[in-house]
């Protein structure tokens, strides 16, 4: 049979405030649809709460320990081993793999190239308006221009007249219909950059979440027994002038009640926005008839702490830093196979607010970690699945920390399919 | 047997207390590695000494521990690390 395309999709500090997770609050009705075809893991776990080490760590299925990246100042191939990467592994194996946006982290940690060409058949894509996401272009309650972490903006107002994500999802289907012709399957990787902060998105997702409707994180405060090693200050959102204007005290805050708020809401509003793109992204692979013959991974870096612990950001152990959403969408697999001219995934918009709540997929309950991706896709995708790695692994360029998690997709036999084997 | 999956995560810190580069410590400033261990039924962190020339983390120097228990502690809010080292440990929160 035809190779199985892959789709994988990285949402940068997405926590699984998701409604396919639970969450009653959150609008994110294209994700929780791409979920109820999917298997879905409830506690999938990063091995490094903080970007550049957590993505080198999944993208090459070792752990920090081994890659020897915990912060953001090297390149695994000179520092640490040549490790091969998933796209790398895929690119090896015939596809075309294309990155797109926020896959790599850019800089040192992935040689300034996203890591091409070892894991990229073409150079890696990113968003023009991406140079302007930390400049002063939030429009402040006096009316001036700010660099600030709460930045609802009118699109027509920014510079380039759009935002990062929405440039990566275009500049994504035009893959899509590019590969749609290509003999050979692809592999494409989609990073989108919110919900990392500054919380910069279209103003209008602010009103799907009423000030009135935020509440406080359960636990807001630093709790008693916490060693003083394990809080993470949160220093980066206090480089953003709003945060700065508040005078917050170091390194415990807190954050006044209110501001706390208004960070919750904002970063759910992001968590909106980013699903209206998840959905433009999977309905246009429906429209071009892709659906049934590629397998859509969603899943992101790490979490993000909103006030629990008194905390604002990665950069801990806690499970909200750590807790990834993870789905495999595998069509005939975890879905049946679309009828000719049925929609898997067609758009829905966050603000219909008639849309029905969407029907569960299959959920794993067993704790997994994000190192299982690489074998995890290898295997799904009907690859060799690479070896187990020696302790050390340093010399060895093609191996796996992480468990292969294909025992989980084996669910009684899909109507009409044969007996799913392991 | 779901308790036999572990999870397991880390994160580096340049001191035990909470300084300007808490959050992102720089390779050569990294002193202490919390190393985390999840099961389903608990989070237990310890942090350790690290040195980052030899990449080595030395869990004879234990500088802080965190343990939690998923059932009666979902939220993380209650350390019990140091009750269960002198063994005081309720009878209730074992796993």
């Amino acid at each position: 049979a035809d190779a199985l395309n892959v789709l994988l999709i990285i949402v940068d500090d997405l926590r699984p405030s998701l409604g396919c997770y639970g969450d009653k609050l959150v609008r994110s009705p294209n994700i929780d649809q791409l979920a109820s075809h999917s298997l879905l893991f409830q506690n999938a776990f990063a091995q490094q709460a903080v970007c550049a080490p957590s993505r080198v760590s999944f993208l090459t299925g070792r752990r920090p320990d081994t890659t020897r990246l915990y912060d953001f100042s090297s390149y695994w191939r000179v520092h640490a081993g040549n490790f091969s990467t998933i796209p790398q592994y895929f690119k090896e194996n015939g596809y075309v793999t294309l990155s797109v946006g926020k896959v790599f982290h850019p800089g040192v940690s992935s040689n300034h190239s996203d890591d091409s060409p070892y894991s990229w058949s073409l150079p890696a894509y990113h968003p023009s308006s991406e140079k302007y996401e930390n400049t002063k272009t939030c429009r402040g309650p006096d009316g001036e221009l700010h660099a600030n972490l709460l930045c609802p903006v009118d699109v027509a107002d920014v510079p380039e007249g759009t935002l990062p994500d929405k440039q990566s999802t275009e500049q994504a289907i035009r893959l899509l219909e590019k590969m749609k012709t290509s003999a050979s399957p692809f592999f494409l990787a989609v990073g989108y950059h919110k919900p990392h902060i500054p919380f910069r998105y279209p103003k209008e997702f602010q009103k799907l979440y009423p000030l009135e409707n935020i509440t406080l994180a359960p636990d807001p405060q630093v709790p008693a027994g916490l060693p003083p090693v394990a809080y993470s200050p949160w220093m980066d959102i206090r480089q953003r002038e709003d945060v700065q204007a508040l005078n917050l005290s170091v390194p415990y805050g807190p954050v006044p009640a209110d501001f706390q708020r208004k960070i919750r809401q904002s970063y759910f509003a992001s968590v909106s926005y980013v699903d209206t793109q998840v959905g433009q992204l999977l309905s246009a692979l429906d429209e071009l008839q892709l659906a049934s013959s590629t397998v859509v991974v969603l899943t992101s870096d790490h979490g993000w702490a909103l006030g629990e612990h008194g905390e604002w950001a990665k950069y801990s152990n806690f499970d909200v830093t750590t807790r990834v959403p993870l789905m495999f969408y595998v069509p005939g697999r975890t879905a049946p196979l679309p009828e000719a001219g049925e929609k898997l995934f067609p758009y829905i918009d966050p603000f219909d607010s008639a849309s029905e709540p969407m029907e569960p997929g299959q959920q794993a309950m067993d704790l997994v970690e994000l190192l299982s991706l690489f074998p995890t896709l290898a295997g799904l995708a009907g690859l060799r699945v690479p070896p187990r790695c020696p302790i050390p692994s340093f010399h060895v360029q093609l191996c796996r920390e992480g468990q292969n998690l294909l025992k989980h997709f084996q669910f009684r036999a899909v109507e009409g399919d044969p007996p799913v084997h392991a | 047997n779901p308790r036999e999956l572990v999870a397991y995560s880390q994160y580096p810190r340049p001191a035990d207390s909470p300084q300007w580069n808490s959050d992102k410590p720089s390779l050569k400033d990294i002193k202490i590695m919390g190393y985390s261990i999840r099961t389903i039924d608990y989070r237990y962190t310890v942090w350790v000494g690290f040195s980052p020339q030899e990449f080595l983390a030395n869990f004879s120097d234990i500088h802080a521990g965190e343990l939690y228990f998923v059932d009666s502690d979902p939220l993380q809010d209650h350390n019990v690390y140091n009750d269960s080292q002198g063994g005081a440990l309720p009878w209730s929160l074992m796993p």
